[in-house]
């Protein structure tokens, strides 16, 4: 938030916390080889889209600032979406 | 709203909680309270009733604990998860648990217990996270001033237990729905460069950088703004906005609340107490002439004097004509006027005093 809207290119801590935030609240398995991590980064920007449908943010698949703001806002710890 | 996954939920309406330990961010009186009145948001619109034990096993045990808590969803420190609950069910179901490491509070500061608990308990009762932002059950951390459940958690509240036994069923506030065509304003301001409109709890802002129109709690920039808002413009000259509800004022600075106010708009503007609110007000950048309107009449003040203009009120098809007798908001931008009514906006060039288009009320949100 702020005047006018922040837009701000995403950091390196920023990318850890977006998977720690998939993993708690989109049920992003955090565990795999690296083959996995390939197919992971397919799946963190399908689960990433899927976090943005709920927050009703641009469907990018990419964490952009107002999806990194979301994600920086204190919440409940029950994941959004079904186990 | 969302129900859990599976449906879950309680046989037995009459349900018992425990506080099985206490935060010493509060009084053990101020976290009973907060308990209480938060199970009592849902009692009231349920057939639900909560009844406090002391010992044993109570259906929905309460507890502060903080990191790793072994239910294989640990806490993380202050910020970030500030508390979980499980659905209805055996055991550990049911069970709310609050991070200790996080400030428990009674007022706005962060975080406020009884309105995370509210949300919490409905966890407890079988609801998950809702998509809609003004509501309990929305994922993260608002806090606006009151608690109070919306239509869309009591909806999905009642979907589970059905209504209360009550003679009248309590309703809980709307979310506005930015292209709904029905949209009406409550206040409309410039700010910065920006334009952002005021309904119920919630403010709308368009960003040239992002289609989707910004939705939220008034409280997320001012939360001492009251709900509400009936007024607003902006002094750019100044860096400043003006607030109006009744008789009262706010003016901010950015997202900052200037000290000394709220004031009241007789002894700042000159208004005669016959005027008891505002209806909507804009400041013409290049003349400094800001305009109120009231009913059907319209005052000029003059910010470069700071005294009312003789010859005001007039009417407002005097100065304004074609725009109708009442003003819900209005704003300037590029030179012109935009007036909004009930469901329609007049796009209006004071120059010329004529109206150049007439448009949705939700025009500006590319809907």
């Amino acid at each position: 938030h702020g005047f006018p809207a922040a837009t701000s290119e995403t950091q390196e801590q920023d990318v850890e916390m977006v998977k720690k935030y998939l993993e708690n609240y989109y049920n992003l398995n955090s565990n795999g080889k690296k083959v996995e991590r390939q197919r992971n980064g397919g799946l963190v920007t399908e689960k990433l889209k899927q976090m943005q449908k709920f927050f009703g943010l641009r469907v990018t698949g990419k964490p952009d600032a107002e999806t990194l703001n979301v994600m920086k806002q204190p919440r409940c710890g029950v994941p959004d979406v079904a186990p | 709203f969302v129900l859990t996954p599976g449906n879950p939920r309680w046989e037995n309406t009459n349900l018992t909680y425990r506080i099985e330990n206490y935060t010493p961010d509060l009084s053990r009186a101020d976290v009973d309270q907060a308990i209480e009145k938060a199970f009592q948001l849902w009692s009231n619109v349920t057939p639900l009733t909560f009844t406090k034990v002391s010992e044993g096993q109570a259906d929905i045990m309460i507890s502060f604990v903080r990191g790793d808590h072994r239910d294989n969803s640990p806490f993380d420190g202050p910020g970030g998860n500030l508390a979980h609950a499980f659905q209805p069910g055996a055991g550990i179901g049911g069970d709310a648990h609050f991070d200790d490491d996080e400030w428990w509070t009674s007022n706005f500061q962060d975080y406020n217990l009884y309105r995370v608990a509210a949300h919490e308990f409905g966890h407890s009762l079988g609801l998950a996270h809702s998509t809609d932002i003004g509501a309990l059950m929305y994922p993260s951390y608002t806090f606006s001033g009151d608690v109070q459940l919306s239509q869309d958690d009591i909806d999905g509240i009642q979907a589970i237990y059905g209504p209360s036994q009550n003679p009248t069923q309590p309703v809980g506030p709307q979310t506005p729905e930015v292209c709904d065509s029905k949209l009406t304003f409550d206040a409309i301001t410039t700010i910065r460069g920006e334009v952002m409109f005021f309904k119920d709890r919630f403010y709308m802002r368009t960003n040239p950088l992002y289609p989707e129109v910004e939705l939220n709690f008034i409280s997320v920039f001012w939360p001492q703004l009251p709900n509400g808002l009936q007024a607003a413009y902006e002094v750019a000259d100044r860096d400043e906005v003006r607030f109006f509800k009744g008789n009262k004022y706010w003016a901010v600075k950015g997202q900052d609340v200037l000290r000394g106010y709220p004031r009241d708009i007789y002894r700042s503007f000159g208004f005669p107490r016959t005027v008891k609110s505002i209806d909507a007000a804009v400041s013409e950048e290049d003349t400094g002439k800001t305009y109120f309107f009231v009913a059907n009449k319209c005052w000029r003040y003059d910010e470069y004097k700071q005294s009312m203009d003789a010859g005001y009120p007039k009417m407002i098809a005097e100065d304004f004509p074609g725009i109708g007798n009442k003003v819900d908001a209005v704003f300037q931008k590029g030179g012109f006027f935009y007036f909004f009514h009930g469901r329609r906006q007049y796009k209006f060039d004071p120059k010329t005093k004529r109206i150049l288009t007439l448009l949705k009320a939700n025009s500006w949100f590319n809907c």
